[in-house]
């Protein structure tokens, strides 16, 4: 009765809130944790304490190097047809503007393919705004990913993002974006929603749009770390089950929800197994990735670490979209792998979270290791409000629910303790 | 997405995986 007694312990016992409080403690704390920053160091050496004062003895760090993008003043005033204040996020790790700033004029694309179709004349010396609409995350990210590549290749002199979601109260959405080689390194944001739409109604009304960007930041490298907590397994130690989230988090709001939640969900799961003296067969290793922001860093310096013992994972999970109610597991391997974990679904249909989702690339640090043929699995929560949060101001304890955390955390830790128990391994492709 | 019919999964796995995990519950 292992479910029921992890299931009571966390939603109903001794751990209920538990989840919340530490997170909430957390994020009061330290706020906002960006890469490279000295408040992620903090954040982690905390975390690392606070496993060692539940008694769990195996924990180890591992040095990663990764980006240190400061944001600095950023400001958009749009000069033409009227004067108004534009809300922008800077997209890491844009480069900054002349002092001066960049003004000129704005010409509007709804995707790249109307961009290519454009010729370099009426695009050169112009910022180059893309508005896609939100489809699904993935569909639509490129947009901010890849903008001011595309952009700069055709002649602009900067370029801005619709935010990447699907509803605004006016808030800009910040994120990471890439330079490609051999093009001229243009800034680049993301404004709103609304003003986005005003200056598409502006220029579709054959209308002058001029704006003046002024953005500065700063880039160098620094030191963190990957934290490793292991509650070994008592017939197959070398054997893993993982369960992760990340810890550091973008400069604006507090990260409580990307990846706070994820990472205290992590963080409970080999917590509530030392409390209840339940030791599986495997090892469960909570992994806090390092620098999941500017490009999974911490999870690509992990994959190359330990290739050469990447058969001992057995699985791997990961929560970064989301710790609402839980509804079961999007799950990534071979045919057996996913009959075997919709059988132990099946357990967890008293709490709504039975559902197996198929999904190719699962998660986001992960989907480094999945692609490498690893099992995997994301947790599937009812995110549907994911995005209103995502890279905002907005995200803040304000948005987690301290009783959907207990659920989050319960079947967490039960799902991942039957898949380190079961007598069979999750087998691959 | 498509989700895995329940006899391929019960040929897959055999009675013996399948008590093992409910087991759990």
């Amino acid at each position: 009765e292992v479910r029921d007694e992890i299931l009571n312990y966390v939603i109903n016992g001794e751990f209920k809130g538990k989840t919340f409080d530490e997170l909430a403690k957390f994020v009061d704390t330290f706020g906002a944790r960006p890469s490279g920053s000295e408040v992620l160091e903090k954040s982690i050496d905390y975390m690392i304490q606070l496993a060692r004062d539940e008694d769990l003895k195996d924990i180890t760090t591992e040095e990663v190097e990764v980006p240190h993008w400061v944001r600095g003043e950023e400001n958009i005033t749009m000069l033409e047809p009227r004067v108004k204040n534009i809300a922008l996020l800077g997209l890491g790790p844009s480069v900054s503007t002349p002092p001066e700033g960049i003004t000129a004029e704005v010409i509007v694309f709804n995707d790249f393919d109307e961009l290519e179709n454009a010729t370099n004349d009426e695009v050169t010396g112009k910022i180059v705004l893309f508005d896609p609409e939100f489809t699904t995350y993935g569909e639509t990210v490129v947009y901010r990913s890849q903008s001011a590549t595309k952009a700069a290749a055709k002649g602009a002199v900067a370029s801005l993002v619709r935010s990447i979601t699907q509803f605004s109260i006016n808030s800009p959405h910040t994120g990471s974006q890439v330079y490609g080689d051999d093009v001229n390194k243009i800034p680049t944001a993301a404004i709103t929603l609304e003003d986005a739409d005003l200056i598409r109604r502006l220029v579709d009304r054959d209308v002058k749009v001029k704006l003046n960007i002024r953005m500065q930041s700063t880039l160098d490298t620094k030191t963190s770390r990957n934290t490793l907590v292991d509650l070994k397994g008592t017939v197959l130690p070398e054997k893993l089950v993982i369960v992760s989230g990340h810890i550091d988090s973008w400069d604006v709001g507090q990260g409580a929800m990307d990846d706070g939640g994820g990472l205290f969900v992590s963080w409970a799961a080999p917590v509530i197994l030392k409390r209840l003296n339940l030791r599986p067969k495997r090892t469960i290793r909570s992994i806090f990735w390092t620098a999941e922001e500017p490009g999974l860093v911490g999870a690509y310096a992990y994959e190359k670490k330990h290739r050469n013992e990447s058969d001992n994972i057995n699985f791997i999970m990961e929560s970064d979209e989301g710790t609402f109610a839980p509804l079961g597991l999007a799950v990534s391997g071979s045919q057996k792998a996913r009959c075997i974990i919709g059988e132990i679904l099946k357990l967890f249909e008293s709490i709504g979270a039975s559902e197996l989702v198929e999904d190719d690339s699962p998660g986001s640090d992960i989907a480094v290791i999945i692609k490498t043929g690893v099992p995997g699995a994301g947790l599937h929560n009812a995110n549907e409000k994911y995005f209103w949060f995502h890279h905002t101001e907005g995200d803040t304890m304000n948005v987690e629910d301290p009783d959907e955390l207990d659920l989050c955390a319960a079947f967490w830790t039960a799902v991942a303790y039957i898949i380190a128990d079961i007598s069979d391994d999750i087998p691959r492709e | 997405r498509v989700l895995s019919k329940e006899s391929v999964c019960q040929s897959l796995l055999g009675e013996e995986l399948i008590h093992e995990i409910a087991s759990y519950g």
